[in-house]
């Protein structure tokens, strides 16, 4: 099944 | 100081509702030009915003402060507020508390003990968004639903024509097509055809307080965060919610 991503990686 | 009166506490309380349900706590960054919060859920996988305008209220007066709240509480407390409540909010240094006045036939103080936190340096990211989609709320949150009979996520698709909404479970599936020059679609934009997938709880706790006349915006591309933005009672609430990656 699919992974939820965090936003953490919008952040940077 | 800080005083600020609005015209409906059951308004505002739509507002509480919302943002209660993603985050635990607040800290409402207050000036002269209005009150603005941001933060991320503990999980950090939403983010929401709010921006109240002094605009929104009917009297402000406000210095620089800022103010932490338990959400569980305020909302509590905005669950008691009556149809023709007005609302006021007022900081009381001295006891370092928030009232939360209804007023109508009599006044009703309630006093919040205010928390110490300290304003998120998190801010919705300037990301460029390929696809942007304004649609009547109250269609999008029935088809959020929809999809939550089979799924516990769901696929956002926008192309030139159409913005749809798709959830696949094991066995069934649902699939609503909001067409470019359906009433629903109040504008779509699309520069890149899209297809992401997201969790469906997050997504309807962020359209709780919506009700029909409200217009999303939203704003999508590929293997990037969705932002939704609406307006409730004046105030902007903007969400970003990261993706599922399949």
């Amino acid at each position: 099944k699919g992974k939820q991503l965090t936003l953490d990686a919008f952040f940077k | 100081m800080f005083r600020g009166v609005m015209e409906s506490a059951k308004e505002f309380k739509k507002v509480v509702d919302t943002v209660s349900t993603l985050l635990d706590e607040i800290c409402f960054e207050v000036d002269e030009e209005g009150i603005k919060a941001s933060a991320m859920d503990p999980s950090h996988v939403a983010l929401v915003s709010l921006e109240i305008p002094r605009l929104a209220f009917e009297e402000y007066e406000a210095d620089s402060h800022e103010i932490g709240i338990d959400l569980e509480a305020f909302k509590k407390v905005m669950n008691r507020a009556k149809s023709k409540d007005k609302l006021i909010l007022e900081l009381d240094e001295e006891k370092n508390k928030l009232n939360i006045i209804f007023e109508n036939t009599g006044k009703r103080k309630f006093s919040l003990a205010l928390l110490d936190l300290s304003a998120s340096s998190v801010k919705v990211p300037d990301i460029e968004y390929p696809n942007v989609i304004m649609i009547k709320g109250d269609a999008f949150k029935e088809a959020l639903k929809d999809a939550d009979l089979f799924s516990d996520y769901v696929i956002l698709k926008a192309d030139e024509d159409k913005f749809v909404v798709h959830a696949k479970g094991d066995l069934n599936d649902f699939n609503a097509e909001f067409e470019k020059d359906s009433s629903a679609i109040i504008s779509l934009e699309v520069k890149e055809e899209t297809k992401s997938a997201f969790n469906l709880d997050y997504l309807m706790d962020m359209v709780k307080g919506v009700s029909s006349g409200d217009i999303i915006k939203i704003y999508l591309g590929n293997d990037m965060p969705v932002k939704l933005e609406y307006s409730l009672a004046g105030v902007n609430l903007t969400f970003l919610l990261a993706p599922r990656i399949e």
